[in-house]
């Protein structure tokens, strides 16, 4: 199957989204 | 443990994660006796928590101290839900490590680095991987990238080959490649 494949710029913009407090 | 799942709008990951704390250092004291050493090791490993989706991870990730605050011969181990960080556990019975040196000044960072590449699928082995680990010492700490099958030398190449390239690693940087049979095997 699909694997999910995330990289750095991705994954370190989600960390400051509201989701990841 | 319950099941995790990622709550709504949150992004999955590929794998859930559980993230263990234990005091020890990376070597086993005792020589003699295995049994006891492995169940004494096993005691000292924490759940600190777990992971379904990016956002629970940095969720998670932004209540630790870093690395550089822990105190030498702490270990952090970032691993997939259902092998124990431990030689001994079944997906790694067979499996080793890449164990990189790092300097202090390098740690906080580069861990950063090889979470995120784990949980963002960036190794490109498939289900190699089992986990990473951090072990702080003195001067330097170590990084280690657990995978399931030592004897897969194109899994291991590529392990190694991503891990100079996410953290830029100079090309004459050390990187021992240590089955854990024969860790095993020295203990």
């Amino acid at each position: 199957g699909t694997r999910i494949i995330y990289d750095r710029a991705f994954l370190m913009n989600l960390k400051n989204s509201p989701l990841s407090r | 443990l319950g099941p995790l799942e990622p709550a709504p709008g949150e992004h999955k990951l590929q794998y859930n994660y559980c993230l263990w704390f234990a005091k020890k250092g990376c070597h086993r004291t005792s020589i003699t006796q295995v049994k006891a050493t492995e169940q004494e090791y096993g005691k000292s490993l924490h759940i600190v928590g777990r992971c379904a989706s990016v956002e629970q991870w940095w969720s998670l990730y932004c209540h630790l101290i870093k690395p550089t605050a822990l105190k030498p011969y702490r270990e952090l181990h970032l691993f997939k839900s259902g092998i124990k960080p431990m030689w001994e556990d079944p997906g790694n019975a067979k499996g080793g490590k890449w164990v990189i040196k790092l300097r202090k000044n390098k740690i906080d960072r580069a861990w950063e680095t090889v979470c995120m590449a784990m949980l963002g699928e960036q190794f490109l082995v498939g289900p190699e991987i089992c986990g990473v680990v951090l072990c702080t010492r003195f001067p330097e700490d170590l990084l280690s990238v657990w995978n399931r099958t030592a004897t897969d030398q194109a899994s291991t190449a590529r392990i190694r080959d991503t891990l100079r390239r996410i953290l830029n690693l100079p090309p004459n940087t050390p990187m021992e490649y240590k089955p854990h049979c024969d860790s095993l095997k020295k203990s």
